[in-house]
């Protein structure tokens, strides 16, 4: 859950450049 | 494609593989405003979900490989289906006479509401809020015809029920100076026993018409 | 050069230092301070000292540190393997700043900017040495940004040292040439070794010299510019170069205090403000759920 805006709906490499981090 | 987030119950997570249309969804009326609004269907058991869905501006969702725009976030929560019958049944009294549920339950604009004639146990439902004859010559059919008197009682209920929820969740109902996003640990418990009350009946009027949340609140 | 810890996570900073030589703890020494890639848009900025007693200045020239600028990479190598082959008179310490956290520092919500960086960390490091015991009489530094603000402001800092802010400084003190030299070899070496955490896809490392107007580098920008990601950490993103490439190429993102559109046209007429007199307004759902940004769902 993003706190900004991306205003597409796309396919991106998310696992690959978004580590997510507790 | 557009992609959804939503929160459901868990029971209802193999509730479409029980049944081919397990789940669905339905436009039906809101309560309160006489307008379309979204809910959800399951069918065995036949329950209501209304459907919020959390809007907040600058959000997105990543979704597994993808990027969602807008983050909404839809909840699904479980709603008492009389609050639509009765908006029916209020409807119909105008014509001021007893009538068979299947002539008073129906919508043009919103056709799918017939599904709530085939609620279970729907005839203890709807005597919360109706009179009923049964015509022994013709088909023992029951005829319905609303009770305004009665309607105020069960709303009473629900006014108390939701107050004590209120209590035990802690939710802020005094002034809107504290917002609700400092909970604070021990509920202020200068939150006066009037405050509840308004706080229980503004809640449940999200539910009902106008003019009969008038009357709940002389009530 | 072990930039072991740099290679395990490359998004920060990190600092590696030589052994401080004995001497440095009892003769006053000299103190030179350089830099190694400020102006690329790609990798990491690194600040290095060197330092050796005042006394061994000439055995230092004459390990041929001379301007740094003239050697090649290889020569830097070598040169550099000989300080520390010669490491009983000459000590070093070198601060390397990741890309990322360039590009987080220059686009913070506050600001702190090349040259500041640059001022602290070259402090920073000065400190270092003070901190580890070294006798430190003299500092030599290559200018970044107005020499006079630069030279006042570490003066300051070092009331007790002599220090001395002059551009072009690795050509005129040998400390701030073999400074040059650590800290440019260990930029080539963290470039050479960079570890893309983005696990890229069809990765080709051939983007030229790092520098804006270099066609390759820029061409490499463009092939790994990714839309809703921008570029791997590798890049600056704080570069002119970048954001150009961005703007064109990215999908647009905004934030919670993103300036937006109604911000920039400024405030409507005085007399928005007064309500269309009986307009009915639409019936806003319960406090509590205003309060949690909740409302009925009409459509999917």
């Amino acid at each position: 859950f993003l706190p900004c805006e991306i205003p597409v709906n796309r396919p991106a490499p998310v696992e690959r450049f978004f580590t997510p981090a507790i | 494609a557009r992609q959804h987030v939503f929160l459901l119950p868990e029971y209802l997570k193999d509730a479409s593989k029980k049944m081919k249309s397990g789940l669905m969804f339905v436009k039906l009326v809101n309560p309160c405003l006489g307008e379309g609004a979204l809910y959800l269907f399951n069918m065995c058991p036949q329950q209501l979900f209304e459907i919020k869905v959390f809007k907040e501006k600058h959000h997105s969702w990543f979704i597994n490989q993808s990027v969602q725009s807008g983050g909404l976030l839809h909840l699904a929560t479980p709603m008492d289906p009389l609050f639509l019958l009765l908006y029916y049944l209020q409807k119909a009294d105008k014509e001021g006479k007893f009538q068979p549920l299947d002539q008073v339950v129906v919508d043009d604009v919103f056709p799918d509401c017939i599904l709530l004639l085939k609620l279970p146990e729907l005839e203890k439902l709807l005597q919360h809020v109706t009179e009923e004859k049964v015509n022994p010559e013709i088909d023992k059919k029951k005829y319905y015809k609303y009770s305004k008197e009665k309607t105020l009682k069960w709303l009473e209920k629900k006014v108390n029920q939701t107050m004590a929820a209120l209590k035990t969740n802690h939710i802020n109902v005094g002034a809107r100076v504290q917002s609700s996003a400092f909970f604070s640990s021990h509920q202020v418990s200068s939150d006066k026993e009037e405050d509840y009350i308004c706080y229980a009946h503004g809640l449940i009027s999200d539910y009902i018409p106008k003019e009969l949340s008038d009357d709940l609140a002389k009530h | 050069m072990d930039l072991s810890e740099l290679e395990r996570d490359n998004t920060g900073r990190c600092r590696l230092n030589s052994p401080v030589p004995a001497v440095c703890r009892k003769a006053p020494c000299a103190l030179g301070v350089d830099e190694a890639g400020r102006g690329p848009v790609l990798g990491p900025m690194v600040y290095a000292i060197c330092y050796c007693p005042l006394s061994r200045l000439t055995d230092l020239e004459a390990l041929k540190v001379a301007d740094s600028k003239t050697l090649s990479e290889s020569e830097r190598d070598r040169l550099f393997a000989k300080m520390e082959e010669d490491g009983d008179f000459v000590g070093w310490a070198l601060d390397v700043l990741s890309p990322n956290l360039i590009s987080t520092s220059m686009l913070g919500r506050v600001k702190y900017n090349l040259n500041s960086m640059s001022h602290d960390t070259a402090a920073g490091l000065v400190q270092y040495a003070l901190d580890q015991g070294v006798k430190v009489a003299q500092v030599f530094v290559d200018t970044v940004g107005l020499p006079e603000t630069y030279q006042k402001r570490l003066q300051q800092c070092f009331p007790d040292i002599e220090v001395t802010v002059t551009a072009k400084a690795d050509a005129l003190y040998p400390v701030v040439s073999a400074a040059s030299i650590c800290a440019k070899v260990a930029r080539d070496q963290v470039v050479k070794n960079w570890q893309f955490v983005e696990k890229l896809q069809d990765l080709d490392i051939d983007y030229g010299s790092g520098y804006p107007n270099d066609p390759k580098t820029k061409a490499w920008l463009r092939k790994h510019v990714e839309p809703i990601f921008g570029f791997p950490q590798f890049v600056r993103f704080s570069w002119r170069t970048a954001q150009s490439i961005l703007e064109k190429e990215a999908e647009v993102v905004t934030w919670e205090d993103s300036p937006t559109e109604e911000d920039q046209v400024g405030h409507g007429k005085i007399t928005s403000y007064f309500n269309e007199g009986h307009r009915t307004r639409p019936r806003l759902p319960h406090r509590y759920f205003q309060e949690r940004s909740l409302e009925s769902a009409t459509t999917l």
